[in-house]
């Protein structure tokens, strides 16, 4: 482990299929390890000085986009939009969301906006017994626009400092959802013209490329404020957020590691870059 | 497009006899550039590639068409034979009524909604009456979830005793199953991470329990270069009968096909390709090579 060797065409070429490895992308995974090779070709490394450097580049690339999730009390809601594709963990993050604004003396009302799906609502309900936050929610099938907006009137009665809403899942292609979720930014905003203050898209570490298209087209669609990257407590090493930082430059608020309330940190790029590079 | 690219590569190349390593390199880099852009596995690229190589290096360069053509067709049939062959394979019910099919994979992935497609696949078509199983007492409202698709089914699903463990309740769902006369049960299981030994266990104790027909293993269609290592221990660990990739009616290239059937070597079966639960369709190799390869 502390033998040195040449940092050489062939150490790089080992490098650079690490990084794609990691879900970094070709053309990310080429430009880093290009900017390596400048700066140390043919010089004598160990295994882990490599990685350390390697590690160092990537937390560089992240740091502009560890931006803290920052909540604006003043605004009685602030309101939190959670999107994204189908499993990717919204439900989920905004129980946790709950649990941290419980800790926090923070009082956060749920509004279970994915109408459509079986056991959608009773799942977030579950969330709500745990955490203590209210859910709102509405009969089967009921417009999620409609209930976002009752929601959002309740809250700003009760004066409740966030009011978290969640999504129904929905592919990015598929315009009509999409439009949905259009519609309900349009009718938060017949009510506040500010609202929702925040738009978060939820995304699945284990999911390659197509994250780019994710990002791509939800914010070409509604304005996404900030990124949440769950399931980092799997194999997956998320190298994809790399890509994201350098393609979009969107804050990553916070990751997902684990399936309970206590699972969501803040996102810390020294370590994620260290996770990517092992 | 692959294509256009393998003919640029060519384009230089006219009638010289045979495909040289050389005139094959370039071509090999786009296609590698091409798969790996598609979500391939970095390691199942490499063997890919290897094999593309072996057939085109030498290939008598054929007067009706280009040379990248010829890569094409190589590349396309390598393709073809690595997703598993023309036909489609179908689910194993060949057992001993109630013949139980386990649901297993990554948090997320559509086991739950699948089982539910599957219900209603077994019932429509080929008239057998099914009981849906959760076994999932840790996602939040979980069981109820499959419950209310069972009931859009229009099939039995096993009635929810709290507190039972997932080993008990696989028990419980087969001894309803013989005792009720079902000829198939699906058993949905937790969302689990496949380096997470002490669920990986759990899911290995229940496979011995039923003796499952079929265990697939339920993909996401947009997973990235982990589903390598995912693949590789639920396979270890259980013996991955058959694979379904869900959300193909997103628009990831879907290279996670190629990636799991290259390290399991079990057939794609199904493909999801919506949410409501008559949105399963039998695997078409043609259409997800088309679609990898893009
Ligand atoms: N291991 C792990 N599992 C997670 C994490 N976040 C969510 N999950 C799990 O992922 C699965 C899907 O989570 P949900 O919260 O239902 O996802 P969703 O985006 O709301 O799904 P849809 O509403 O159906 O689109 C559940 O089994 C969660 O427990 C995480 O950070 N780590
Ligand atoms: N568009 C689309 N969505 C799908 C498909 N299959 C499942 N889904 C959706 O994906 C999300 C997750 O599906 P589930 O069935 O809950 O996934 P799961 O694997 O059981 O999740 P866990 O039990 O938490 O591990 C839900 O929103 C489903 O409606 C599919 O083929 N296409
Ligand atoms: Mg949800
Ligand atoms: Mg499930």
């Amino acid at each position: 482990v502390f033998v040195k060797r040449k940092l050489d065409d062939e150490a790089l070429a080992d490098l650079e299929d690490l990084l794609v490895a990691a879900d970094l992308g070709t053309t990310v995974a080429a430009r880093v390890v290009e900017e390596f090779r400048s700066s140390r070709f043919g010089k004598e490394v160990t295994d882990d000085e490599v990685k350390q450097a390697l590690a160092a580049e990537l937390a560089k690339i992240l740091e502009p986009v560890a931006q803290p999730f920052v909540l604006d009390r003043s605004l009685k809601p602030h309101v939190v939009l959670m999107v994204g594709v189908n499993g990717t963990g919204k439900t989920t993050t905004i129980g946790k969301l709950a649990q941290q604004y419980r800790e926090q003396g923070v009082r956060a009302i749920m509004v279970a906006c994915d109408t459509f799906r079986a056991a959608a609502v009773e799942q977030l309900q579950v969330w709500g017994q745990r955490t203590g936050a209210p859910v709102i929610s509405g009969p089967a099938n009921t417009d999620p626009a409609g209930l976002a907006f009752d929601a959002l009137t309740r809250a700003k009665a009760e004066r409740a400092d966030v009011l978290l809403i969640d999504t129904a899942g929905r592919l990015h292609n598929k315009s009509a959802l999409m439009e949905e979720l259009q519609k309900i930014i349009r009718v938060l905003k017949k009510q506040d013209e500010t609202a929702p203050h925040s738009i978060l898209l939820v995304l699945d570490a284990t999911t390659g490329q197509n994250a780019l298209n994710q990002v791509d087209v939800f914010k070409e669609m509604v304005n996404i404020t900030g990124l949440i990257v769950t399931k980092l407590d799997g194999s997956a090493r998320g190298g994809i957020v790399v890509a994201l930082a350098e393609e979009f430059a969107l804050p990553v608020h916070f990751v997902g590691v684990g399936e309970q309330a206590g699972d969501l940190r803040p996102f810390d790029p020294a370590e994620y870059a260290r996770g990517l590079v092992g | 497009a692959l294509t256009n690219k393998l003919s640029g590569v060519f384009d230089g190349l006219r009638r010289r006899g045979a495909l040289s390593e050389i005139d094959v390199a370039e071509a090999l880099r786009e296609v590698r550039l091409a798969l790996l852009d598609a979500d391939v596995a970095l390691p199942v690229v490499k063997d890919f590639i290897a094999k593309v190589k072996e057939r085109s290096v030498g290939a008598e360069v054929l007067d009706s068409v280009s040379p990248g053509q010829q890569v094409v067709k190589i590349v396309h049939d390598v393709m073809i034979e690595a997703l598993g062959g023309a036909g489609a394979v179908p689910i194993n019910l060949n057992a001993v009524a109630p013949v139980p099919i386990l649901m297993v994979g990554l948090q997320g992935s559509g086991k739950t909604t699948t089982s539910g497609k599957l219900g209603l696949r077994f019932a429509q078509r080929l008239k057998k009456k099914v009981l849906l199983a959760s076994l999932d007492v840790q996602r939040p409202a979980a069981q109820l979830q499959l419950q209310q698709l069972a009931e859009r089914a229009g099939v039995a699903s096993l009635p929810i005793i709290p507190g039972q463990t997932p080993l008990e309740i696989a028990r419980r769902a087969m001894e309803t199953g013989r005792r009720e006369v079902f000829d198939i049960v699906i058993l949905d299981t937790a969302g689990r991470l496949s380096i997470n030994q002490e669920l990986m266990d759990e899911v290995r104790a229940i496979r011995a329990e039923t003796n499952p027909a079929e265990t697939l293993l339920v993909v996401d269609a947009m997973t990235g270069q982990d589903a390598v290592q995912t693949a590789r221990a639920f396979n270890e660990a259980l013996g991955i009968t058959g694979i379904v990739l869900t959300r193909m009616d997103g628009d990831a290239r879907g290279g996670a096909a190629l990636s799991m059937r290259a390290v399991t070597g079990a057939p794609i079966k199904l493909t999801g390709s919506g949410e409501k639960l008559d949105a399963l369709e039998d695997f078409h190799p043609e259409r997800v090579a088309g679609r990898i390869l893009g």
